[in-house]
């Protein structure tokens, strides 16, 4: 995957960070003390598999029955997260209890194109 | 609309003009607060009243096993594998007052609860922490008998109470003792009520050595603590409609 730099061209990974006491959250959630909200973006190929030559794969035999189909193909593929792992967080709820919860799939490790 | 544009290259994935750098960064932190509430079932966030002390929070939260508090005191979490249907560890600090009961002041805990509405929870495993003082007169028994009824009553203790858990405990020294409390804490919770109110009995001679001082030992604060996994009772009524 790659990381995204200033300028944004093919698919990559924004690093994201937001420390919670910048937005006064830290005064409820105890830990971790930020969030990485990384977010993929960039432009992506056409679907390889679209592209003639290419027969032999569970997606060309899609493809190809999409074109029979009359349906378009010539769609490109999208950036999106291939990697995400969960965010634990310690935290106080309305009732000032302490709740410890993973979330799962909330912070994205790599991008790629569909 | 509304949003200033600057000169700069269009957004690479979606073409649009991309937007000034601090709207972005607005934007995005506001998309973040959204994501967050929304993943923990929140409407919006909590407004923290009475804060817990802080040393008595690092106790609670070392008892919390899955989590090691360091020297300075920030948490650092174990990476635990997520739970599929997304668990919860609670940690709940009870309202304390001595009542005098039948048997000489016993300490009593009010728990507060808030369930949403078609959500209801199944208690995985609950137990209560208690810190026990240890015995002063060094020629009695060390083992002493601790209970933990259950109050109906909020206001007259002692009246209406069950027995719930009893135990013997070794007080040769001050210590902390755990009392599990699952079953009581699942029927309570599924009874809907809102407060739970239980009371510790540790009597030795005058003394109930389960008693809690908010002044002088904010450490030893008793606390709840439950592992706790939301049940979902609208897909209960989907499967009766099939």
């Amino acid at each position: 995957s790659l990381r995204c730099g200033d300028e944004v061209t093919v698919c990559c990974k924004r690093d994201f960070y937001i420390k919670f006491k910048d937005i006064q959250w830290d005064e409820w959630i105890i830990a971790p003390e930020g969030y990485h909200m990384n977010y993929c973006m960039g432009q992506c190929p056409q679907h390889l598999a679209g592209s003639p030559g290419i027969a032999s794969s569970f997606h060309a035999t899609v493809f190809s029955q999409l074109k029979v189909n009359g349906i378009n193909t010539a769609t490109a593929s999208c950036c999106i997260p291939t990697e995400r792992r969960p965010l634990s967080m310690v935290y106080f709820n309305s009732q000032h209890s302490i709740v410890k919860t993973d979330v799962p799939d909330m912070i994205v490790e790599s991008c790629g194109c569909t | 609309k509304g949003l200033r544009v600057s000169g700069s290259p269009a957004c690479a994935s979606c073409g649009l003009p991309a937007m000034e750098k601090d709207a972005e960064e607005k934007m995005m932190i506001e998309i973040a607060k959204q994501q967050l509430l929304e993943k923990l079932h929140l409407k919006e966030r909590p407004n923290i009243t009475q804060t817990v002390p802080k040393v008595a929070l690092l106790t609670a939260l070392r008892k919390l096993h899955s989590g090691r508090v360091r020297q300075d005191g920030t948490l650092e979490l174990e990476n635990s594998l997520p739970t599929k249907d997304q668990g919860y560890e609670i940690v709940s600090f009870a309202d304390i007052n001595d009542s005098d009961s039948g048997d000489k002041a016993s300490l009593s805990l009010t728990f507060q609860f808030l369930q949403e509405q078609g959500k209801s929870i199944q208690v995985l495993q609950s137990s209560l922490w208690i810190y026990a003082k240890s015995s002063e007169d060094p020629h009695r028994n060390t083992r002493l008998l601790a209970r933990v009824f259950l109050s109906a009553d909020e206001e007259t203790s002692g009246s209406n109470r069950t027995l719930v858990k009893e135990k013997m405990l070794e007080v040769k020294e001050s210590n902390w003792h755990t009392f599990p409390i699952t079953h009581t804490l699942q029927t309570f919770l599924d009874g809907g009520q809102r407060r739970l109110r239980l009371e510790v009995s540790c009597i030795e001679g005058e003394r109930n050595l389960c008693s809690f001082n908010g002044s002088t030992d904010k450490a030893n604060q008793p606390f709840m603590v439950a592992q706790v996994r939301l049940r979902d009772d609208h897909s209960k009524h989907l499967i009766r409609k099939r």
